[in-house]
Protein backbone atom coordinates (compact mmCIF):
# COMPACT_ATOMS: atom_id res chain seq x y z
CA UNK A 1 0.00 0.00 0.00
CA UNK A 2 1.43 3.48 -0.93
CA UNK A 3 -0.14 7.06 -0.51
CA UNK A 4 -1.25 7.26 -4.20
CA UNK A 5 -2.79 4.21 -4.02
CA UNK A 6 -4.53 4.85 -0.45
CA UNK A 7 -6.09 8.56 -1.57
CA UNK A 8 -7.08 6.79 -4.97
CA UNK A 9 -9.53 4.64 -2.99
CA UNK A 10 -10.52 7.44 -0.73
CA UNK A 11 -11.22 9.42 -3.66
CA UNK A 12 -13.25 6.54 -5.18
CA UNK A 13 -15.34 6.00 -1.85
CA UNK A 14 -15.59 10.25 -1.87
CA UNK A 15 -17.61 9.85 -5.22
CA UNK A 16 -19.66 6.95 -3.82
CA UNK A 17 -20.63 9.91 -0.63
CA UNK A 18 -21.22 12.21 -2.90
CA UNK A 19 -23.78 10.67 -5.58
CA UNK A 20 -25.43 8.98 -2.38
CA UNK A 21 -25.82 12.09 -0.68
CA UNK A 22 -26.55 14.26 -4.16
CA UNK A 23 -29.86 11.55 -4.73
CA UNK A 24 -30.63 10.84 -0.95
CA UNK A 25 -30.98 14.39 0.37
CA UNK A 26 -31.56 16.12 -2.79
CA UNK A 27 -34.34 13.70 -3.30
CA UNK A 28 -33.28 14.13 -7.16
CA UNK A 29 -31.37 11.96 -9.59
CA UNK A 30 -31.37 14.71 -12.23
CA UNK A 31 -28.11 14.97 -13.91
CA UNK A 32 -26.79 11.46 -13.02
CA UNK A 33 -26.47 8.85 -15.50
CA UNK A 34 -28.12 5.55 -14.22
CA UNK A 35 -26.53 3.76 -17.33
CA UNK A 36 -23.00 4.90 -15.72
CA UNK A 37 -24.07 3.44 -12.96
CA UNK A 38 -25.51 0.14 -14.44
CA UNK A 39 -22.35 -0.46 -15.78
CA UNK A 40 -20.33 0.46 -12.51
CA UNK A 41 -22.14 -2.42 -10.93
CA UNK A 42 -21.44 -4.53 -13.81
CA UNK A 43 -17.69 -4.02 -13.03
CA UNK A 44 -17.50 -4.78 -9.66
CA UNK A 45 -20.22 -7.26 -9.33
CA UNK A 46 -18.01 -9.49 -12.28
CA UNK A 47 -14.35 -8.37 -10.82
CA UNK A 48 -14.85 -9.05 -7.05
CA UNK A 49 -16.47 -12.50 -7.97
CA UNK A 50 -13.01 -13.31 -6.32
CA UNK A 51 -14.43 -12.35 -3.12
CA UNK A 52 -15.24 -15.94 -2.09
CA UNK A 53 -11.97 -17.33 -3.29
CA UNK A 54 -8.92 -14.82 -3.05
CA UNK A 55 -7.94 -13.19 0.38
CA UNK A 56 -5.04 -10.60 0.02
CA UNK A 57 -6.21 -8.25 2.99
CA UNK A 58 -9.26 -7.18 5.01
CA UNK A 59 -9.24 -3.73 3.94
CA UNK A 60 -9.30 -4.60 -0.32
CA UNK A 61 -11.99 -7.41 1.04
CA UNK A 62 -13.91 -4.75 2.37
CA UNK A 63 -13.93 -2.40 0.15
CA UNK A 64 -14.99 -4.94 -2.49
CA UNK A 65 -18.16 -5.57 -0.44
CA UNK A 66 -18.29 -1.50 0.10
CA UNK A 67 -18.16 -0.90 -3.87
CA UNK A 68 -20.52 -3.49 -4.91
CA UNK A 69 -23.39 -2.32 -2.12
CA UNK A 70 -22.73 1.40 -3.27
CA UNK A 71 -23.30 0.73 -6.58
CA UNK A 72 -26.52 -1.32 -6.32
CA UNK A 73 -27.93 1.01 -4.12
CA UNK A 74 -27.27 4.06 -6.24
CA UNK A 75 -28.84 1.93 -9.31
CA UNK A 76 -32.08 0.39 -7.09
CA UNK A 77 -32.73 4.55 -5.44
CA UNK A 78 -32.73 5.95 -9.39
CA UNK A 79 -34.23 3.26 -10.89
CA UNK A 80 -37.31 1.87 -7.92
CA UNK A 81 -37.51 3.96 -5.27
CA UNK A 82 -39.78 7.55 -5.70
CA UNK A 83 -39.23 10.44 -5.92
CA UNK A 84 -36.00 9.66 -7.14
CA UNK A 85 -37.17 7.44 -10.43
CA UNK A 86 -39.13 9.85 -11.52
CA UNK A 87 -36.54 12.74 -11.76
CA UNK A 88 -34.49 10.43 -14.09
CA UNK A 89 -34.83 10.66 -17.68
CA UNK A 90 -34.35 8.06 -20.47
CA UNK A 91 -34.45 10.14 -23.38
CA UNK A 92 -31.80 12.13 -21.95
CA UNK A 93 -29.68 9.15 -20.76
CA UNK A 94 -29.88 6.97 -23.72
CA UNK A 95 -26.31 6.64 -24.31
CA UNK A 96 -26.49 3.13 -26.33
CA UNK A 97 -24.67 1.06 -23.37
CA UNK A 98 -24.61 -2.66 -25.42
CA UNK A 99 -22.27 -0.71 -27.59
CA UNK A 100 -19.72 -0.48 -24.91
CA UNK A 101 -20.93 -4.24 -23.05
CA UNK A 102 -20.21 -6.09 -26.27
CA UNK A 103 -16.96 -4.82 -27.31
CA UNK A 104 -15.68 -4.95 -23.82
CA UNK A 105 -16.89 -8.92 -23.69
CA UNK A 106 -15.04 -9.69 -26.71
CA UNK A 107 -11.81 -8.12 -26.08
CA UNK A 108 -12.15 -9.92 -22.45
CA UNK A 109 -12.67 -13.38 -24.11
CA UNK A 110 -9.17 -12.61 -26.24
CA UNK A 111 -7.00 -9.93 -24.38
CA UNK A 112 -6.55 -11.56 -21.09
CA UNK A 113 -4.08 -13.01 -18.72
CA UNK A 114 -4.13 -16.81 -18.61
CA UNK A 115 -7.27 -17.89 -20.76
CA UNK A 116 -9.17 -19.09 -17.77
CA UNK A 117 -12.89 -18.43 -17.31
CA UNK A 118 -12.41 -15.76 -14.83
CA UNK A 119 -9.23 -13.90 -16.04
CA UNK A 120 -11.78 -13.53 -19.05
CA UNK A 121 -14.26 -12.29 -16.98
CA UNK A 122 -12.01 -9.78 -14.86
CA UNK A 123 -10.18 -8.85 -17.75
CA UNK A 124 -13.88 -7.50 -19.07
CA UNK A 125 -14.28 -5.40 -15.96
CA UNK A 126 -11.09 -3.63 -16.00
CA UNK A 127 -11.81 -2.86 -20.24
CA UNK A 128 -15.62 -1.93 -18.97
CA UNK A 129 -14.72 0.39 -16.43
CA UNK A 130 -12.26 2.40 -18.78
CA UNK A 131 -15.42 3.14 -21.04
CA UNK A 132 -18.36 3.12 -18.23
CA UNK A 133 -17.90 7.06 -17.56
CA UNK A 134 -19.05 7.92 -21.44
CA UNK A 135 -22.41 7.70 -20.76
CA UNK A 136 -22.47 10.22 -17.63
CA UNK A 137 -19.93 12.21 -19.81
CA UNK A 138 -21.97 12.72 -22.62
CA UNK A 139 -24.77 13.56 -20.57
CA UNK A 140 -23.08 16.00 -18.84
CA UNK A 141 -22.51 17.54 -22.29
CA UNK A 142 -25.93 17.45 -23.73
CA UNK A 143 -27.15 19.83 -20.48
CA UNK A 144 -24.38 21.74 -21.25
CA UNK A 145 -24.34 23.38 -17.28
CA UNK A 146 -23.36 20.79 -14.60
CA UNK A 147 -24.47 21.01 -11.45
CA UNK A 148 -22.18 21.55 -8.36
CA UNK A 149 -22.46 18.51 -6.75
CA UNK A 150 -22.70 16.29 -10.10
CA UNK A 151 -19.21 18.00 -10.63
CA UNK A 152 -17.73 16.83 -7.34
CA UNK A 153 -18.58 13.75 -8.43
CA UNK A 154 -16.86 12.98 -11.86
CA UNK A 155 -13.99 14.83 -10.22
CA UNK A 156 -13.52 12.70 -7.62
CA UNK A 157 -13.62 9.69 -9.82
CA UNK A 158 -11.20 11.21 -12.05
CA UNK A 159 -8.69 12.09 -9.13
CA UNK A 160 -9.18 8.52 -8.04
CA UNK A 161 -8.11 7.38 -11.82
CA UNK A 162 -4.84 10.04 -11.21
CA UNK A 163 -4.07 8.70 -7.97
CA UNK A 164 -4.09 5.36 -9.44
CA UNK A 165 -1.88 6.13 -12.41
CA UNK A 166 0.70 7.31 -9.90
CA UNK A 167 0.36 4.41 -7.97
CA UNK A 168 1.31 2.06 -10.55
CA UNK A 169 3.96 4.22 -11.40
CA UNK A 170 5.16 4.17 -8.04
CA UNK A 171 4.85 0.07 -8.13
CA UNK A 172 7.31 -0.46 -10.58
CA UNK A 173 9.71 1.57 -9.81
CA UNK A 174 9.73 0.33 -6.05
CA UNK A 175 8.23 -3.64 -6.56
CA UNK A 176 10.89 -5.89 -7.81
CA UNK A 177 8.22 -7.76 -9.50
CA UNK A 178 5.49 -5.85 -10.55
CA UNK A 179 3.72 -5.71 -13.93
CA UNK A 180 -0.13 -4.99 -15.10
CA UNK A 181 -0.19 -4.80 -18.78
CA UNK A 182 -4.13 -4.70 -18.91
CA UNK A 183 -4.50 -2.80 -16.12
CA UNK A 184 -1.80 0.34 -17.19
CA UNK A 185 -3.59 0.37 -20.52
CA UNK A 186 -6.96 0.49 -19.96
CA UNK A 187 -6.36 2.96 -16.77
CA UNK A 188 -4.38 5.23 -18.97
CA UNK A 189 -7.59 5.40 -21.24
CA UNK A 190 -9.81 5.84 -18.36
CA UNK A 191 -7.93 8.99 -17.08
CA UNK A 192 -7.20 10.76 -20.47
CA UNK A 193 -11.37 10.48 -20.81
CA UNK A 194 -11.43 12.98 -18.06
CA UNK A 195 -8.79 15.22 -19.06
CA UNK A 196 -11.36 17.56 -21.18
CA UNK A 197 -13.80 17.65 -17.83
CA UNK A 198 -11.00 18.63 -15.96
CA UNK A 199 -10.30 21.50 -18.15
CA UNK A 200 -13.54 22.99 -17.43
CA UNK A 201 -13.55 22.25 -13.83
CA UNK A 202 -10.58 23.79 -13.24
CA UNK A 203 -11.73 27.10 -15.48
CA UNK A 204 -15.45 27.18 -13.68
CA UNK A 205 -14.03 26.31 -10.02
CA UNK A 206 -10.95 28.62 -10.02
CA UNK A 207 -10.71 31.59 -8.19
CA UNK A 208 -12.83 29.75 -5.35
CA UNK A 209 -15.59 30.78 -6.83
CA UNK A 210 -18.40 27.78 -6.70
CA UNK A 211 -19.93 28.18 -10.30
CA UNK A 212 -21.70 25.25 -12.47
CA UNK A 213 -19.26 23.67 -14.70
CA UNK A 214 -20.51 24.75 -18.43
CA UNK A 215 -19.29 22.64 -21.20
CA UNK A 216 -19.45 23.88 -24.51
CA UNK B 1 12.54 -9.82 -16.12
CA UNK B 2 9.17 -8.70 -14.13
CA UNK B 3 5.95 -11.36 -13.64
CA UNK B 4 2.29 -9.65 -13.65
CA UNK B 5 1.09 -9.39 -10.10
CA UNK B 6 -1.58 -10.99 -8.18
CA UNK B 7 -4.81 -9.13 -7.98
CA UNK B 8 -4.19 -6.79 -5.32
CA UNK B 9 -5.58 -3.82 -6.13
CA UNK B 10 -9.70 -2.49 -6.47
Amino acid sequence: MNIFRFLGDMSHILSFVILLLKITQGKSAAGISLRTQELYMIVFCSRYLDLFWNFSSLYNSFLKVVFIACSSAIVYIIRFKSPQKDTWNPELDNFPIQYLIGPCAVAGLLINQDWTPFEMIWAFSIYLEAVAILPQLFLLQKQGEVENLTSHYVAALGAYRGLYLMNWVYRYFTEDDYLQRIVWFAGTVQTGLYIDFFYHYYQSKRGGLSRPVKLP
Amino acid sequence: QKNEAPKDEL
